[in-house]
This record gives C-alpha cells, structure tokens and sequence, in this order.
C-alpha cells in the first residue's frame, strides 16, 4: 500500500522539487516503484526528470478539473522504477477553477487513491503556495516533508508552515504527519547556514531528518540535461546526500 | 507622479524581495521618497525591513479585503525615505476571498492611487505565483521588474512569465512595461551561471539591466538583522550591486 508524501514549504526556492526530483529517483534506484505527482504549474519536476513538452497530451490539470482517470495521466521516465503525473501551466487556472467546486479540498486525494496500491511511494512536489492546490495535497498525504533552505528567510516561514499544517490536520486530515525537516542547500562554509542548522534542530528536533543536502554544482546542472543528479552523475556530493536520505527514509518507513 | 514597478516571478526564491528591499533602500538613499509594499503573505520584506509583527496593526489585506485608506497602513522604517505597506499571513485569505468580489483584479491599483503622489517610487514585492494577487499587483503598476537567479529552473519559467505579462497587457493593462530582467545570485565561478546568463542576454537583448546582483554572504545575513544589506554593510559588494542598480534604475527613468 503506497505511502504518499507532499514535498512543501511556501517559502520559495528552498529545494522543493530538487527533493522531490532525487528522492524519488533515489528509491527508484533502491528498486522501489515510485510516482511522482507534479503539482506545480512551473512543471519544474516534469522537466527535471526528462518529459518534455511535445510528449505531454494529459497533466494532473485534467485529472483534477476533467475528471480523468488517474492512470491516463502516468509517464514513465528514463529512471527505472519512476513514473510521473505531469503538469503544465495549465495548473494555474485550477486555483480559481476549483474554488467553487464541491469537496474542492479533496480532489487530489481522489486521483491518488485511484493508483496508491500500484506504488511504494508518492511524492507531491508543491508549488510556493499555502492556496488550494497545496491544501489538496496536503489532504491527499499520509506525512509532509519540508525542506528548508539554510537562509534567514526560510526559517521565517517555519512557523506560518506549521500553523497551517494544524490547521489541515484539525480540518481535513487528521492523520496527515510530518516526515521529516531536511536542511538543503548546506554550505559549511558561511556562518549564517550554521546557525540556521542550529535553530532548525532547536525548533523540530526528532523531526530534522539526520542527512543535510549540501550545496553542490552537480545538483543545479542535472535540470539542464532534464536528469535527476542521481542519475547524471552518482558519485557527486549532492547523489551521495540524496541516496543518503533515501536510506534513513526507508529506516524511518521499515516496519517496526 | 510616483513611478509604480512590480517585482515579480512565479519561480521561487529568486530574490524578488531582496531586490524589492535593497533596490528600494538605495533609492532611499539616494534622497528618492520610496515606497514598498509586501504583497507576500509571508511577509519577507515586512521583516527585511525592521518592521516587526508586534508593531503591525494595519496591512496591505486590510486594504484590498477591509478598505482600509492606504494611508492608514503605512509605515516608516528605520532607513530614512523607504516607507512600508506591510503584510501578515492573512494575505493568504485574500485569494480566496477576492475571487468573488467585482472589479477583483482592480483592488490594489486603488490602493496604489491613494498615495502614489507622495512619493517618487513604489515597489510591489510579489509572491511566487501567477495568481490573483500578483495580477492585482501587475494592474496597479506601470512596469515589471523580473529578477531571474543564475540557474536553469528560473530560465525555464520565463517563457510562462511572458505569457502572463502578454495576458495582463491585453485584458487588464496596457500601458504595463517591462522596467528590466534583473541577473541575480550570480557565481562567476559555476559554469551553469554563465550558461544561463548568455542565454538570458539572447533571449531579453537591451531588456536586461547591465547590473548583476553577484551571489555574496552579506546579502544573505541582512534580513537576520532586518535591515536591508545598504544598510547594514554599504561597502559589501551586494550593497555595491544594489546602489549600481539603483543609479542604472534612474538612468534608465529620467526624462529625456
Ligand atoms: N543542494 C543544492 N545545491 C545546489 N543547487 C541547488 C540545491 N538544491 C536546489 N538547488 C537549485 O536551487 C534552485 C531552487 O531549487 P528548487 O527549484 O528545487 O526549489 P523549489 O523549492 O522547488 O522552488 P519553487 O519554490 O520555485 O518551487 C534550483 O535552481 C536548483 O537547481
Ligand atoms: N545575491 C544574493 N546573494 C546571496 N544570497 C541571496 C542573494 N539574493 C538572495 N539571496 C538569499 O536567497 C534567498 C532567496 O531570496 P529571496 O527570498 O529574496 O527570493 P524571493 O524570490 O523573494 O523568494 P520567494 O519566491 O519565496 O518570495 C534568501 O534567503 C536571500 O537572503
Ligand atoms: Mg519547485
Ligand atoms: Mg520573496
């Protein structure tokens, strides 16, 4: 039965669809069957694992607004074991298309539910949002899993993150957990980024994944081959933290 | 006659509110009566600022959503000149809540023409999306100022951005300019920031400004002091790059 997880954080730029993107690669990899859900209209993490535009005919926008049947929409990618769900900018009119839809929050958990048995895992990579489509994604999860970049900025956001996880969890889906914290984009070499790791594992604990993804050339160039960096060059700095986590997730999702 | 600019980009983290505060601070600076308004709910330039959640009363969603008179939200930092519209995260709310009402892409150009005769210029920091708000804030203003991060995702999203500025100029402003594309977070060491520069300067020619914000600690430090990098280092190289903009930004608007 697939565990789905919403990569998300408002706060932009902080290594949402990177996450996504080699995570998802990475268990793909560890031969585990895995989707990843693009729901970001950017279509960054469409891009980043190879489908490119003249290949796409359905996205999640026709799932959510036309009621397609969910496997209608599912690619495979160049990684073994990885399919993924789409998205074009499409996605932008769903925000206001959806708002007078009925049981508008819980749209995404009916297309999930529809392949969830199919997969080990699924993954939702959020746009820079707290609007409807997150909710949906927030609703349609069994556990979030934020990546916050180690900057002043995105530690301001942790605490609005969390009233609004409360708030889904108090309105909508009471058994939606949290994964885990990942610190990205790590450079050990500014003072700032120290202190941020600091007040982070102050804040959540437990709840900070072990493994840091540290900034790394590889991890910014592999989008421009449309590769994960798992995939372009596996002994990089950024695959080795990717891989990394991919094992302490499946240590923290291994039947006790 | 105050010149309005939107700072805007629905890619993530691309330094739309660094821009929005370090540009706005040096144009304070150098004696210009400024303006910035935080039309982010997460409220990164409120705080890059100085301006702090115990100190706000009114905001910017207490005039688009309550009427509030723009005067009444506005507050004075601690850099001499710059003053605020600040926001909280109850902006979120107004997504949603704007969709029904009329004129609803109209509300902040109302806001924005109470005051725009006090001051020399007015900044509009946008949020990561190309929904309601950051229409609102491309119908109130006179231009755009799209600030692009060295990197192949942020590339990836101009096309769409295009797009939506061709909407806006079509259906709801046509006197909407593009006030420049801005090359930020630049690392002259990385192959890929070059890749994406070259391609930047092809696809915008004279639309680029010929400052580049280079990527540097200092700017990075700043909003954890809350103060714009101008202020808390001038002779950074971030605060440097800023004050080049902001001399090249008057070049570019003085009467010929
Ligand atoms: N560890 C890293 N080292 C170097 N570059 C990175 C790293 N993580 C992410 N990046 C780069 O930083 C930029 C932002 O990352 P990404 O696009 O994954 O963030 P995001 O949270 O998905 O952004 P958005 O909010 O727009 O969806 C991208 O250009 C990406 O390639
Ligand atoms: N030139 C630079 N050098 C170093 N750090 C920078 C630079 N510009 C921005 N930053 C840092 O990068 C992060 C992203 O920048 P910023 O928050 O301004 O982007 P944004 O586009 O406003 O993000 P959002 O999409 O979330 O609104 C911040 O932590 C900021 O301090
Ligand atoms: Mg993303
Ligand atoms: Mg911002």
């Amino acid at each position: 039965m697939g565990k789905v997880v919403a990569i998300a954080n408002q706060k932009g730029g902080v290594g949402k669809t990177t996450t996504a993107i080699n995570l998802a690669a990475s268990l793909a990899i560890l031969d585990k069957k895995v989707l990843l859900i693009d729901a970001d209209p950017q279509s960054n993490a469409t891009s980043g694992v190879g489908v490119m535009p003249d290949d796409i005919e359905t996205t999640l926008y026709d799932c959510l607004v036309g009621g397609l049947d969910t496997i209608e929409a599912i690619y495979e990618t160049d990684t073994p074991n990885l399919h993924i769900i789409p998205s074009t900018i499409d996605l932008v009119g769903a925000e206001i298309e959806l708002v007078s839809q009925m049981k508008r929050e819980f749209l995404m958990r009916e297309v999930v539910e529809q392949v969830r048995h199919d997969y080990d895992y699924i993954f939702i990579d959020c746009l820079p949002s707290l609007g409807l489509i997150t909710v949906n994604a927030l609703t349609a999860s069994d556990s979030i899993l934020i990546p916050v970049q180690c900057e002043f900025f995105a530690l301001e956001g942790l605490s609005k993150l969390r009233e609004t996880i409360d708030l889904v969890q108090k309105k909508i889906n009471p058994n939606l957990d949290i994964e885990g914290i990942l610190l990205s984009m790590y450079d050990a070499r500014l003072r700032l980024a120290n202190i941020v790791v600091e007040e982070v594992q102050n804040m959540f604990g437990e709840e900070v994944f072990e493994t840091i993804i540290h900034r790394n050339s590889k991890i910014g160039e592999a989008p421009n081959l449309h590769m994960p960096v798992v995939m372009m060059n596996a002994g990089s700095r950024g695959s080795i933290n990717f891989l990394n986590l991919a094992k302490e997730f499946l240590k923290n999702n291994s039947d006790p």
